[in-house]
């Protein structure tokens, strides 16, 4: 799964991702990547969001709109919130992965609770940065 | 001012082992390139919409990641592709799944959100949706890759040895569930 998240000189925000699914899958098996809110969010109030991890758990646990939700109705910044839904209760039973997110002001967090997640942002006035590990 | 853009390539457990320091340069490159694709849109002053397709776009045409061009393989052996796409301005979205013949997925999924009343377009109707906006198909064939094809053989390879090892439906299904999260993730 691929994905992106961007904040425009306008404070305009967006979210966008893009998978294969899984290796092997069977019965015309969809994950969360297609499904808004579950994979992908983003509304100019709180955040935007792309995931990318076990599809089956971020679609129930709708994690992509719930992290924006922290933002906007707890006044969470997206650190906190995307950290609460990747490493809280509900994914904790299997749910490994990840997400990408900005907010309004430019600010990024990077959040996973893998081994690794194929990474890179970067910020106004700054170079690139990537990661895996 | 404050423009910024973050991209990812997907998360999992990544074997540091099989990961050599020329395989790694090659993931930082392709990283690298996505991010200031979608940078350099934004330092001009193009929407976050523009940027961010961008950045997808080289991912996707890239056979280092699960989309587009590096997609996995079914269990029958083909691709299915899936995408989706949000503006936070006026929360309009648009999505497509299973789809089997878009070289670009992300941009089918826009083409929904800006040039359909729907948000999410599945299968051969997607399809026919991208045929009426001019994106031309492609065989699904355009999306093999040695590798992804060698991760099928040793995914069927474990799927039929619970297969065999279960005796009873419920067994099988306790089994495939167990050895399904190890694939989950693509």
């Amino acid at each position: 799964t691929v994905g992106a998240v961007a904040v425009d000189r306008a404070g305009n925000i967006a979210a966008a991702t893009s998978t294969g699914g899984m290796t092997a899958k069977r019965y015309g098996r969809i994950g969360d990547s297609p499904i808004i809110g579950a994979g992908t969010w983003a509304d100019n109030q709180s955040c935007a969001v792309s995931a990318t991890g076990h599809g089956e758990y971020f679609i129930r646990y709708n994690v992509a709109s719930d992290i924006c939700a922290r933002v906007l109705y707890q006044g969470k910044d997206i650190k906190q919130a995307s950290e609460e839904v990747i490493f809280g209760p509900m994914l904790a039973s299997g749910g490994t992965g990840g997400v990408i997110v900005v907010d309004p002001k430019g600010n990024v967090a990077l959040t996973f609770n893998t081994k690794g997640m194929y990474r890179g942002y970067r910020k106004a006035g700054e170079p690139a940065n990537v990661a895996i590990f | 001012n404050n423009f910024a853009i973050a991209i990812h390539g997907g998360a999992g457990t990544i074997d540091k082992k099989k990961f050599t320091p020329e395989k790694e340069a090659l993931y930082r490159q392709k990283l690298t390139e996505a991010t200031n694709a979608g940078y350099d849109i934004l330092h001009r002053g193009g929407s976050s919409l523009d940027a961010i397709n961008a950045a997808v776009n080289i991912l996707e045409n890239s056979p280092l990641f699960n989309a587009g061009k590096g997609a996995v393989y079914t269990y029958d052996g083909a691709h299915e592709l899936d995408a989706s796409i949000m503006d936070g301005k006026t929360k309009q979205a648009g999505a497509v799944s299973g789809i089997r013949h878009i070289e670009n997925p992300i941009n089918l999924a826009r083409l929904v959100m800006t040039e359909s009343v729907h948000v999410m377009l599945s299968g051969q109707g997607a399809e026919e949706f991208a045929l009426e906006q001019g994106i031309p198909l492609v065989a699904n064939n355009h999306f093999d890759t040695q590798s992804r094809y060698k991760a099928l053989q040793r995914a069927k390879k474990k799927i039929q040895a619970i297969e065999q090892k279960s005796s009873t439906p419920g067994e099988y299904q306790a089994n495939y569930i167990h050895l399904d999260d190890k694939y989950k993730m693509g």
